[in-house]
């Protein structure tokens, strides 16, 4: 039985693919057997990521730990219906195949609620949310009342959230963890940090998700899309480390950590 | 006959709803009339923004200018023709309804190729796509030589509005202009600024598109969503202004002015 992972959260550019990859390279730097699925079928920013990553590999000749990646096609029949039963069995197939050889599955789902991420979300043992620090972002998660900072009541994300957590008891398995990350946040701006950090702590206690370390505004989480490497793999780059990366890489180390996946040291 | 201006870009967060607000209050400032519509049928993000300010607008008494808005709801008939032809149908009615008392239509397009997304971006005079500054949102526009940096070919979201450009020409309409725009741009990080800038000029000449000046990452352009308030209303909001706010403002004249729209003032 692998150690289902998903990065989930229908606001786009919350920083899910981002998450899964450095999630991905923590888990196969600590010598896990790592399966992937990306579900974001036409962007497929993780797969595009583990391409660059591969070829990067292959024009050095160096060694560089890649997942065990199944590609999942859209179906295309004309009915909605029939098209979600095929889709429901390409999806087991992928996950009982990847069971078969992994100790975890990454799965990075679209900016969007497709048949497919639904899926995903009830198959998470441990759904991972990122969200940027902006009220915008967090209105999909709830309303919020403008003059009182109070959370008014769950809003898109929530109730897709919710819909997967009864698919999922529903199916027997035991409830998922689901963990809320702050990305890209700003070392300035308090204010709206303390609003955004106010309505978060309010909402996981209402709607039951809990809120790990993330992740600092940093390029370097993103400098080396094209090369397919994070700032997990520099040791082996060679590279000076500046205090910005000394930063990430404990943030990263911070986030694992908080995950309590099983398996891994602590 | 109203001007169609819609952002558009399939990667999440890169800034379409945000660029939307802004442009409908700098047109509805100007006097212009405009209408509106939200493609991202669940997030709803420019509609929540526009709710935001009605109810701010309410609450304090204020007038506040508001867009005439058209909501567009997913046809769920199981055929996906079918529910195609409907989109289509309902999506015309739209624009129709609005041209006849608008200047302006602003059109809010999700992260997804949805097929209403497809629809308005044929439909656009002018499309705007915002993109952060960063080689992984660049991947969705172009795929990009990792050692040398140049472009090696269109990706998924070109490609999509290659294909609305062809129905556009197809329906004897003019070429729509087609703007790109950085977004969230960082004050630092200059070499990874001049990868994505290099890449962005070249793509620009290949497949027709001019870059515009963008915003920079600053929380004035998402602290005020709760009221639905931007930074150009704060005049009124008897607000001190800070350097960080006039030069937030000059960033949305700058982008308004580099926009060419019919019927505004230099
Ligand atoms: N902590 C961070 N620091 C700097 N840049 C980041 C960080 N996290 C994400 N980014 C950048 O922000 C953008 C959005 O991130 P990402 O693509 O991971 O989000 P996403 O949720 O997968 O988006 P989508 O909804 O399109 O799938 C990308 O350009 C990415 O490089
Ligand atoms: N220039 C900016 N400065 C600061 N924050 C910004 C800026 N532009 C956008 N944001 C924030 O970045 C996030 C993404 O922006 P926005 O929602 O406008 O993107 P989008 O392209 O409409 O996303 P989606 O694909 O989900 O529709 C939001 O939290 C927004 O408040
Ligand atoms: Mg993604
Ligand atoms: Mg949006």
């Amino acid at each position: 039985m692998a150690h289902i992972i998903v990065t989930g959260n229908e606001k786009g550019g919350s920083g899910k693919s981002t998450t899964a990859m450095h999630i991905f390279v923590a888990l196969a730097r600590a010598g896990m057997r790592v399966g992937a699925l990306d579900l974001d079928l036409r962007q497929r920013t993780f797969f595009r990521y583990l391409e660059n990553r591969e070829a990067f590999a292959r024009r050095t000749g160096q060694q560089l730990a890649l997942p065990r990646r199944i590609a999942l096609a859209a179906s295309d029949l004309r009915d909605r219906i029939a098209a979600q039963e095929e889709e429901e069995a390409r999806f087991s197939e992928a996950i009982a195949e990847l069971e078969r050889e992994c100790d975890f599955i990454m799965i990075d789902c679209p900016g969007s609620d497709s048949f497919y991420s639904q899926m995903a979300h009830a198959a998470a043992d441990t759904l991972i949310t990122p969200i940027n620090d902006s009220l915008v972002d967090f209105d999909l998660l709830a309303r919020v009342d403008p003059e009182s900072g109070r959370v008014l009541g769950p809003s898109i994300y929530s109730e897709m959230v919710w819909k997967a957590r009864q698919l999922r008891a529903r199916a027997g398995l035991r409830p998922a963890d689901w963990v809320v990350l702050r990305n890209r946040v700003s070392t300035l701006h308090a204010r709206n940090k303390h609003k955004v950090g106010e309505a978060m702590a309010e909402l996981s206690r209402r709607i039951g998700f809990r809120i790990v370390p993330g992740f600092s505004e940093r390029v370097i989480f993103r400098e080396m899309f094209l090369n397919g490497l994070t700032l997990l793999d520099l040791k082996e780059q060679g590279f000076t480390f500046s205090l910005s990366h000394v930063a990430a890489r404990q943030e990263v180390r911070d986030l694992v950590r908080a995950l309590n996946l099983p398996g891994l040291e602590k």
